[in-house]
């Protein structure tokens, strides 16, 4: 079992791959993954040796396609996994359609919320219908799909705790918040991860950098 | 001139300080940081001493509202930002009325996009309310604006390295690139920051910690 820290990276290796979109059957160095994510070409060298990643015999550097295959047996996602969405307004109906969501082998299956015309509605994921449902219809449909360990919350603020908690009581393991707000979980909840998430921390790093530049 | 990790992190603290929304002159220990951010209590203790933040002589820990202002300093946004968003889709309107955007002294001046039935409407963001100008507008409306020098690219991935040259060409300094596609800056651009945000990272870390407690 991997340190968060591993995993981190490993994701980033993956997003980076997935962004350059290259043909499976080329190559690439560490140095460029350096480029892209801003991990050091040694570090990455020494993960994908830990991962165990080898280099082809020509070192023209790691075969794309062996190595997504390799990075998504990592992160648990070569499976692939299926998530529901909660709060289907503009975050979540962009997260919904992310491109490398679908390509990360993470799925969409759901999205719920109380607005009347968004409620039997359908979102359109890459040709496949994906429905929203009332979230009165949380429960029901947790039940029926026993496979769905994760939620994306992307409610307004008021409401997140609340449907947090719902969430956990159904059963629900992971959660990403993106709501501005620090949520908590219910004490005896051990087993339950939740993760904020915020499209905030590279928007200072640019201020700060492009404000330190002049 | 601070390193990139740690101004990282300062935005991690800041962020926490954000969503906990405590009064301004209560106090926040190393330990709650800790516990909200995942940097070691002695991280954030050496970070602030660095930056010449200190407890108070009663330790209670950090006074709030002086390290709000301490950390805004650092971030370069005590001053405030002002920043445009490029493609008023889903994502940029999503990010455009993010509260923690205001709050943090970043504020969204602009959108602009193709579609006729968004150009000429406005977005409200806190009650100001901010235009949607066609795209058409940008070498216009940014040489009547010169203190905007950072963007943020929600376009869909097919036009954002066009729209990127545009922005580098008009003298944008920073961009924060949310489209699935690594950007190139053109060669003798070296003074502009280009940084690729995802809500990716977090979502991984929970899948595959989900998946790894069975
Ligand atoms: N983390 C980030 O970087 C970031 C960026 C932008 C927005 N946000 C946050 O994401 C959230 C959504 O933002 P948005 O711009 O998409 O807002 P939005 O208003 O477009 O979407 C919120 C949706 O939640 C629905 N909803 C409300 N109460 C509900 C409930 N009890 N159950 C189910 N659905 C419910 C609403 O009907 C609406 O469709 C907000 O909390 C916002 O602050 C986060
Ligand atoms: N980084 C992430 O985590 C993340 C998450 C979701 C979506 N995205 C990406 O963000 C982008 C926007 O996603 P969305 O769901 O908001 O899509 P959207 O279709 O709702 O928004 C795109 C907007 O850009 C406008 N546009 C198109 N061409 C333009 C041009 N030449 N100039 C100005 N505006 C133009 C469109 O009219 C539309 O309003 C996409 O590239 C998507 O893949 C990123």
């Amino acid at each position: 079992k991997m340190s968060l820290k591993v995993i981190t990276r490993v994701s980033f290796y993956y997003e980076a791959l997935l962004k350059l979109d290259l043909p499976g059957d080329s190559y690439i160095s560490s140095k460029k993954l350096e480029e892209i994510t801003g991990v050091s070409c040694n570090q990455v060298r020494q993960d994908f040796f830990y991962l165990g990643i080898s280099i082809g015999k020509q070192k023209k550097g790691y075969h794309v396609e062996k190595l997504f295959h390799a990075l998504r047996k990592v992160l648990s996602i070569d499976k692939g996994a299926s998530v529901i969405v909660v709060g289907a307004g503009r975050l979540g109906r962009a997260l919904s359609e992310y491109k490398l969501f679908k390509v990360r082998n993470i799925q969409v299956d759901a999205l719920f919320d109380i607005k009347e015309d968004l409620v039997g509605t359908v979102v359109d994921i890459k040709g496949r219908k994906t429905p929203i449902y009332h979230v009165d219809k949380l429960g029901e449909y947790l039940s029926e799909n026993p496979n769905v360990k994760i939620a994306l919350l992307t409610v307004p603020e008021s409401c997140a705790q609340e449907i947090l908690d719902e969430l956990v009581e159904l059963g629900i393991k992971g959660v990403v918040n993106y709501s501005p707000r620090i949520l908590k979980l219910p004490e005896k909840t051990k087993a339950v991860q939740l993760v904020n998430d915020s499209i905030g921390a590279s928007l200072y790093k640019v201020v700060y950098q492009t404000y330190h530049r002049k």
